[in-house]
């Protein structure tokens, strides 16, 4: 979807 | 082993309900505190987090942290076969593959037993950090789904705002457009009314047709809180007396 972000980009793995 | 009796069957079919459309397999993590679950949603926009406490249940007993991998579809099906308010037991064996429920009605002799296949779920928790939000927004949770689910037949996206005015909906579909405007309400505390904080004003859009979907669980609580900051996940959260259930949203990239 177009300028849609991730939550990866926010939360990341420990 | 675990086992954990849940007075109603009720809170688990809301919270699947909640659930099965953003997430299709998920590890409910039971540890003796109780049983926690987190999932992204499959593209990975989403994050869900559920707590059920130990203490919500009526009798909750876990030795060891034990994941129970789930295919959330199947568990809805299941948990179909249970009365809302049939008392409900989950159990399951140290490393076992098996989850076994059964369902004890209020009002009768009737006890019905179930079995589910239990997978390995290979997946990654995210760390999700202490936010400072710059605005809270606490509103009536049916309030809320009706806002989502209006703006959600004129637009994709919806676009939130906190200001000194309140906080402010806004959709730009192709055909027609709209906007809600919710004040602070004086008079009302929740759950009826609406409250906002704010230190900072807010200016966020988000995809519509998660909210929607977050907006089922309004059948575990009659309030809502929004929480955001601008830049960063919106969370939406709702709590009810054996724990919670908290969506967080990535934003969409502003106009």
């Amino acid at each position: 979807e177009i300028g849609q972000r991730s939550i990866e980009g926010f939360f990341k793995n420990p | 082993m675990l086992e954990a009796r849940l007075a109603e069957a009720a809170i688990l079919k809301r919270l699947l309900d909640s659930i099965k459309e953003l997430v299709t397999d998920a590890n409910f993590e039971c540890n003796e505190e109780g049983i926690n679950l987190q999932a992204m949603d499959n593209s990975h926009v989403a994050l869900v987090s559920v707590k059920l406490s130990a203490s919500g249940f009526k009798k909750y007993r876990c030795d060891r942290p034990l994941p129970l991998g789930v295919n959330l579809g199947s568990f809805t099906k299941v948990l179909k076969c249970a009365k809302d308010d049939d008392v409900c037991i989950i159990k399951a064996a140290d490393d076992a593959d098996i989850l076994s429920l059964t369902y004890e009605a209020r009002n009768s002799d009737r006890i019905a037993e179930y079995e589910m296949k239990l997978m390995d779920i290979d997946a990654d928790t995210l760390n999700i950090p202490d936010t400072d939000y710059d605005a809270r927004v606490s509103m009536p949770s049916a309030e809320f789904t009706r806002i989502v689910r209006d703006l959600s037949q004129l637009g994709e996206s919806v676009r939130i705002e906190v200001s000194k005015e309140g906080v402010r909906f806004i959709s730009d579909g192709e055909a027609a457009n709209g906007n809600i405007l919710l004040r602070q309400t004086d008079d009302d505390a929740p759950p009826e009314g609406v409250t906002i904080e704010m230190n900072q004003h807010v200016n966020l859009t988000f995809s519509l047709k998660y909210l929607v979907n977050f907006a089922k669980s309004s059948t575990l609580s009659n309030v809502v809180q929004l929480m955001l900051s601008n830049d960063v996940p919106l969370l939406v959260s709702y709590d009810f007396n054996q724990g919670h259930i908290r969506y967080y949203l990535a934003p969409k990239i502003g106009d």
